[in-house]
């Protein structure tokens, strides 16, 4: 049996992987689940880590018990417009930011808590047409807004109770940017795609726009994810949710790019593509380190070793469903994928 | 990757880039 079909042995041999399924989370909420991520918070005196899930009207802080159990501490309730997607501001403790919107972001909201009498709060950050928006280290969240004409690219700073914001406004690339990525290990350094193919780069102290980059048609609406800088060149994960299948390598979900910022020119370095037998195209996913996760549209998730190069676990859609969201937490290496029925489960990896 | 794919690099790439930018 092994001779006649190598490719679903290696294939069964990759399911879970190097995941190990910890914990599950059940939101008893009737709405449709949209996003998880992992959040600092002071909980009863302490900063520990929680897991911080959206669904269409709310969005709650889970605060971790012993042995793996999760017990609901918050929620904050939206009635207009829906939650569609979490903002951490990473570093952050007893702040997050929320998007809200129905196909496009129109809002985005800072979730906390009063420090006098722990009553949840939410204020209104941004509205309008918001194309990207990322949460960044240093309690500082940028997003891009505006058509053509009147383009912005704003840049927020919170203070510590989230009470205050300073505003800073970043140089526009005067074109759709699609999504902004911070460069690891450069905290005054943003990167971002846009929709015309072109990689730019931001000075975050000084608002200047230093460099727009073309890298070529076969890169269409691309996605950034995360950006490292080495020996001067700048190595960057994207994926391409409206890429075509090349024949000879599969499906490459992730792609890994080296760019010179000096000259502007760019060479493939590496496709991460799905393993035999497996088909799909990108619908959410998160970077993290060295690990890249991505849910597709067959309802599976992947995870790829940016070093090693090739997928090292599969999640397939389970008897509760397809995945539809996956993160990585920000303080272990666990992965939080979630599913529209509100279910999320915690693999460690 | 190499100089003759990527021409010249800086290891200074961001100080150089801010200062030839516009303020």
């Amino acid at each position: 049996a092994a001779e006649e079909h190598p490719a679903e042995i290696w294939c069964d041999s990759l399911k879970l992987g190097n995941l190990q399924l910890v914990s599950k989370l059940k939101n008893p909420s009737d709405s449709c689940s949209v996003d998880v991520s992992s959040v600092w918070w002071e909980v009863t005196g302490c900063k520990e880590s929680c897991i911080i899930t959206a669904c269409e009207f709310t969005v709650s802080l889970w605060k971790s018990l012993d042995n793996w159990q999760w017990r609901k501490v918050y929620t904050w309730h939206f009635t207009e417009i829906p939650v569609l997607q979490i903002v951490p501001l990473l570093d952050a403790c007893n702040l997050v930011c929320v998007a809200l919107g129905h196909l496009e972001i129109r809002e985005i909201r800072l979730l906390f808590c009063s420090d006098d009498d722990e009553c949840l709060k939410q204020s209104l950050v941004k509205s309008g047409n918001i194309k990207a928006v990322l949460g960044l280290r240093q309690k500082r969240l940028v997003c891009s807004n505006g058509t053509l004409h009147d383009h912005r690219v704003d840049l927020m700073t919170f203070s510590e109770s989230g009470r205050s914001k300073e505003k800073q406004t970043l140089m526009s690339p005067e074109e759709t940017i699609l999504a902004f990525a911070e460069i690891q290990g450069m905290q005054d350094a943003l990167l971002g795609t846009t929709l015309t193919s072109n990689i730019v780069i931001w000075n975050l102290k000084t608002g200047q726009l230093l460099k727009k980059m073309q890298i070529g048609n076969s890169y269409q609406a691309s996605i950034c994810h995360k950006a490292y800088s080495d020996m001067g060149l700048l190595f960057v994960v994207l994926s391409h949710p409206h890429g075509k299948e090349i024949e000879s390598m599969g499906t490459p979900i992730f792609r890994l790019i080296a760019i010179n910022p000096k000259t502007a020119l760019s060479v493939d370095v590496r496709p991460y593509s799905l393993p035999q037998g497996h088909t799909g195209r990108f619908l959410d996913g998160e970077v993290k380190d060295n690990l890249a996760a991505a849910v597709l549209t067959s309802g599976t998730v992947a995870v790829w070793d940016l070093f090693l190069g090739h997928c090292t676990a599969l999640l397939l859609p389970n008897s509760d469903g397809n995945w539809s969201f996956v993160k990585w937490s920000d303080t272990d290496s666990c992965l939080l994928a979630g599913q529209k029925n509100g279910s999320v489960f915690v693999y460690s990896y | 990757c190499s100089e003759s794919d990527l021409g010249p690099i800086s290891l200074n790439w961001f100080e150089e880039l801010t200062s030839e930018a516009p303020p």
